[in-house]
């Protein structure tokens, strides 16, 4: 059975998308198979990893119960690494699904009807900086969720919003059992105070669900999706690659993966 | 009259709040009366300016016709600077709105409400990262639009959508004369390529409607919300002190402000 996680939060540019494209493709490295699904109708991760945007091409179809999720996933240029692409069509559900019957569940199906058909170790959501229905969709198909923070100041602030969040999934009886996999510290700047007072903050509230790895501010990671590649493809020797490789260790091992 | 002006663009974590508090504040150091209004529930502005998120403090009871915007004005540290603050419950909004009539129009008629009885020159908007109800009402309500790029791929790639969205709120009627004031570079940082590539491209794309002045990166701008304050009071002798003030004085001139 595939694990699948949603990297999500509210705020805006805190590195969901370059966190859910680099770390798809450094477990895809280490051999499993590995499903992106880019649920943000910006469509970035669909871009960072070179490919169009094609209309008709995302999961909007299968949210709406017209088309298989199956038919709608695409290879990438790396092994083991497929992608459900995004395209500006995706919008539409943001009004589309709230009048539907089990609006929430909806992602929940059209993964089901997929994971009878293809066979993926790990599917990683890429979500929108929101909390509208696609995010919920997201949270109430997913067995946990993957927060990146980054180490500043307003983002620290928002964290407690994810939490509520998912609290309501769970009490609602849409996703009983979701969790917080883990917290990762994004654009880490080690000459910075600000970074540091973050990580301290972060760690005091929630512990040993920070995970030990933090990614490093580089601009590496903002040059590779121009290139329309991951971090392996674009700089592999990098800092950067070498954080999101550990990370991806880290979340191997919190899922039990052998 | 009042300038209303929405800082957007759906492209999460480029500088829309950092712009939007900045930009009011060296516009209120100018001697003009500015008045921020803080449309996201992340609330940002709100507290980068050392406000409490009070239950019931937002626009949300004006935008459902029940309460007079000129009730949440609240005054900021700063002479000339006010605020209405934001909360959580204006995620409410995204839900209650469209089920109203003139839905749309709500933030336009608060507002209209508002300049019937309180002076200000400028109203400046800060609204979150989405295509939404409230961002929606946003572009309906504001005499123009200032859009920050940050000089990365992923907010050039989608700055198209800026475009795209204001050309619907234009032919649906519901604000024909909205127009795009301008485009601000944040982020800007003169050692790496990328910055300016990203800076040509939009040059190329947007000519005169891009700013001369260009925000540079400075870690000053991420500590100066910790301390609940614009930039001109955290560190006014700053780089990037100055750059908010001069893109002020560009912003002003664009608005014919004597
Ligand atoms: N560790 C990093 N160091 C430097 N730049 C980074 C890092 N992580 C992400 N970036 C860059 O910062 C910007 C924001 O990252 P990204 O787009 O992944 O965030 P996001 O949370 O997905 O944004 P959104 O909220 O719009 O979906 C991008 O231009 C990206 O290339
Ligand atoms: N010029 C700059 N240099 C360095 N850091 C900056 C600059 N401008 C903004 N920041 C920091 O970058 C982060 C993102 O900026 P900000 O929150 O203003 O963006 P936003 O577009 O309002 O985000 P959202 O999409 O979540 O509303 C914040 O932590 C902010 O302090
Ligand atoms: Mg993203
Ligand atoms: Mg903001």
């Amino acid at each position: 059975v595939s694990h699948v996680i949603v990297v999500a939060t509210q705020k805006g540019g805190v590195g969901k998308t370059t966190t859910a494209v680099n770390l798809a493709a450094c477990l895809a490295a280490q051999g499993r198979s590995v499903l992106l699904l880019d649920l943000d109708p910006q469509a970035n991760a669909t871009s960072g990893l070179g490919l169009e945007k094609v209309a008709g091409g995302s999961v909007y179809g299968a949210l709406l119960g017209h088309e298989l999720l199956v038919d709608k996933v695409r290879a990438t240029s790396q092994p083991n690494l497929f992608i459900v692409p995004s395209e500006m069509d995706l919008c539409g559900a943001e009004i589309e699904l709230p009048r539907m019957e089990g609006h929430l569940q909806r992602l929940r199906r059209a993964l089901q009807g997929l994971t009878e058909r293809a066979q993926f170790d790990v599917v990683l959501i890429d979500s929108p900086p929101s909390l509208g229905v696609l995010t919920l969709n997201a949270f109430v198909a997913a067995e946990s969720v993957l927060v990146p923070l980054q180490c500043e100041y307003y983002a620290l602030e928002g964290i407690s919003t994810v939490n509520w969040l998912l609290e309501r999934v769970r009490q609602s009886g849409e996703n009983p059992s979701l969790s917080i996999m883990g917290i990762v510290m994004t654009m880490y700047d080690a000459r910075t105070r600000l970074s540091s007072q973050v990580v301290e903050e972060a760690s005091r509230h929630f512990g040993e669900k920070v995970f030990e790895t933090r990614i490093p501010r580089s601009t590496r990671l903002a040059e590779a999706p121009s290139h329309g590649c991951s971090i392996l493809q674009y700089d592999p020797h990098s800092a950067a690659a070498a954080a999101y490789e550990v990370l991806a260790q880290e979340v191997a091992s919190r899922l039990g993966l052998s």
